[in-house]
């Protein structure tokens, strides 16, 4: 038996081994192949000057082809050199999109070392515009130097050093040199970037973080990309990988799998991210595509991005991070410290920018759940269940005795947002921290523009609001969510053929906001209609995402006001994440003056 | 949560600055009260007496 064993062992052993060799004489072509092509990309960048001189002019002009122009470009911003000390913030533009760094250290040298990946494509964009901007408390945002590179020419210069110093050039006089940018830019190695990307990717559903991923983690994953491989293909996939057969295989070692699988027959057939079809014949630009897609979806990058010109980007913290208003704040006192980064709202009363707080973690796990189809697919059908549940647990939560002690603590971390003065009712007198949450105002501190003249509508409640006077710019500037439609808003009660391509105001209520809502119009309510769904965050993450339909999947309550002076309004409550608890104090038939309160939003499923 | 309010087309005329904001993607901080735009039939036939309509 010992003998048979140990045969047995043996030839298992030598099994493997045989098994384990041709695998690696696999990855060994497959390697040599996708380095070949990266000889070629870069001796195409590197090399291809223009001049074609010397022995190598027929590859020179082969490198010239425009057609080799493509991969990933890793530019990075690494420092400046400027003639006065100031807090300063470079932006790359480049084709349609334009990348900023973090804003430096008040000095004259400015430090960033930020990295963007740009995606070189032939017959796109060469020339990248670099800004430098000035930022401080009196001078927010100037522009104070730029330069463009062309990075067709930058990369097929042979360079002594990793980087190359480009003169800022004053915008107003152009001749005029106001100070220097350091800049490196390199070509990424194709083979890199793949097993880098198919590494990342699998990493999202190694839940325990030990580096090894199970079959059912595995094929849960390519499940999320949508792709139909049957399950015996996928265990074949599988099992190529576990090379010890033990069930489980490293992220390292079905990374390489997968990138050479996905050169042979591609198992992402769709991005995750943006839902773009990939062309099968395309693998090198379908990789690089996905890559810059993953990085931009879950924030992985050093630059912020995802602006149009450099001076919105310049503005950008403000323009994006604006968006990334934050549930997490509800759990008192959360967001502290080194933790907390920032986000900005414009005040329409001090027509400044308000800063709010929130936690830099929550906003990248909500990004990396509600923009992307992966984090969306992973979440999968449970995600209603699981918000309900949430929401209904801290509503049980808040109606607690228990729950007042929160209130301090809360009015505390919003003590600049939160005027007490304002409020109805001394703190003692709310019992639950939910009472507090829906807290009466004293009458007259929300004063109503031109209260006696019923042509001017008001705002409907204590919020950041966005306005869009048709849908098409809804969609155009803020509601991303592909399926959102005012029929779909309004359900099927309400006749919506009025409403089509009407003007639309949105009124977001954040955590620290009074949250009772009033009538924006003078006029008579019409029926109420609830409209049962899920409760997503109602927050510029998920409002801004195309995979996620906020207003038209959330729970909700439409009603209608009929006035003389603007027809019908539709006015509908929409309930969120935690928050989903909907209290109406007028009803069907009621007149009502604009100001009036109507209703306010508790915590709750 | 957030309410939404649809207005009929051709009903209100918003006003520039919130209508700016927005088409930057920016959200506009505001409290219950201020001006939010004047009805297009108003606002056709002159504008109503706005000298009176505080923002607060």
């Amino acid at each position: 038996g010992n003998e048979n064993s140990k045969e047995s062992s043996s030839s298992s052993l030598e099994r493997k081994e045989s098994r384990r060799s041709r695998l690696k004489q696999k990855l060994r072509v497959e390697r040599h192949h996708l380095r070949n092509r990266l000889r070629h990309l870069r001796s195409g960048t590197r090399n291809g000057n223009g001049n074609g001189s010397g022995s190598d002019s027929s590859s020179h002009k082969k490198l010239l082809d425009a057609d080799h122009f493509a991969g990933i470009a890793l530019l990075t911003l690494i420092r400046g050199e400027m003639k006065f000390r100031d807090k300063w913030l470079a932006c790359v533009s480049f084709g349609e999109q334009t990348f900023r760094t973090q804003i430096s250290d008040s000095t004259d040298k400015p430090v960033w070392n930020s990295e963007k990946k740009l995606l070189l494509e032939k017959n796109g964009p060469e020339v990248a515009r670099i800004s430098v901007f000035e930022t401080n408390k009196l001078s927010s945002n100037k522009l104070i130097g730029y330069c463009e590179i062309n990075l067709l020419e930058f990369l097929t210069r042979d360079l002594d050093s990793d980087y190359e110093i480009f003169d800022l050039l004053d915008p107003s006089t152009p001749n005029v040199v106001v100070g220097k940018i350091h800049i490196s830019c390199s070509v990424e190695d194709p083979v890199e970037t793949e097993k880098g990307f198919a590494r990342r990717i699998l990493s999202i559903v190694d839940y325990n973080g030990d580096g090894q991923l199970s079959f059912p983690e595995f094929s849960e994953l390519i499940n999320a990309f949508g792709n139909q491989v049957a399950v015996a293909k996928k265990e074949e996939l599988f099992k190529e990988a576990d090379l010890n057969g033990d069930g489980v295989v490293s992220l390292d070692e079905l990374a390489s799998l997968l990138a050479v699988q996905q050169e042979r027959e591609p198992i992402m057939t769709c991005c995750p991210v943006c839902g773009e079809i990939l062309e099968a014949s395309d693998k090198l630009n379908n990789m690089i595509h996905l890559t810059l897609c993953f990085d931009e979806g879950t924030g992985n990058q050093v630059m912020t991005g995802g602006f149009l010109t450099d001076k919105e980007a310049s503005y950008g913290w403000m323009f994006k991070l604006s968006e990334w208003a934050h549930f997490s704040s509800y759990d008192v006192g959360l967001n502290k410290g080194s933790s907390a980064s920032h986000v900005l709202v414009f005040d329409r009363r001090t027509k400044r920018l308000v800063e709010e707080l929130i936690d830099g973690k929550i906003v990248l796990s909500m990004r990396a759940i509600y923009q992307s189809k992966v984090g969306l697919g992973l979440v999968g059908k449970g995600a209603k269940e699981i918000l309900q549940s949430i929401s209904e647990k801290q509503g049980r939560k808040m109606n607690s005795l228990e729950s007042a002690k929160d209130i301090p603590k809360f009015v505390e971390f919003f003590k600049d947002q939160i005027n007490l003065a304002d409020v109805k009712h001394p703190l003692e007198h709310f019992k639950t921290f939910n009472e507090f949450f829906v807290r009466e105002l004293k009458p007259g501190v929300r004063p109503i523009a031109c209260m006696e003249d019923d042509n001017v509508a008001i705002c409907a409640a204590d919020c950041r609001l966005t306005a869009f006077t048709c849908v098409d710019d809804s969609l155009r500037f803020w509601i991303k969510g592909r399926k959102f439609s005012i029929q779909g808003l309004l359900g099927q009660e309400i006749s919506s053929s009025a409403f089509i391509d009407g003007t639309l105001v949105i009124f977001r209520l954040a955590p620290q906001d009074y949250h009772r809502f009033h009538v924006p119009v003078t006029g008579t309510v019409g029926k109420f209609v609830s409209i049962p769904g899920c409760l997503y965050t109602v927050n510029p993450i998920a409002i801004n995402s195309k995979y996620c339909n906020v207003f038209t999947e959330n729970k909700r309550v439409v009603t209608t006001i009929s006035t003389a002076e603007f027809g019908k309004v539709a006015f509908v409550a929409i309930g969120a994440t935690m928050v989903g608890s909907i209290t109406f104090l007028k009803k069907t038939g009621d007149y009502v003056k604009k100001g009036d309160e109507f209703g306010y939003f508790s915590f709750g499923g | 949560s957030t309410v939404i309010c649809v207005f009929e087309k051709n009903a209100i005329e918003i006003d520039k600055d919130l209508l700016e904001n927005s088409a930057r993607s920016l959200e506009t901080l505001v409290s219950v009260g201020m001006k939010l735009g004047v009805s297009k039939k108003a606002y056709d036939h002159g504008l109503p007496n706005l000298e009176r309509c505080a923002l607060q």
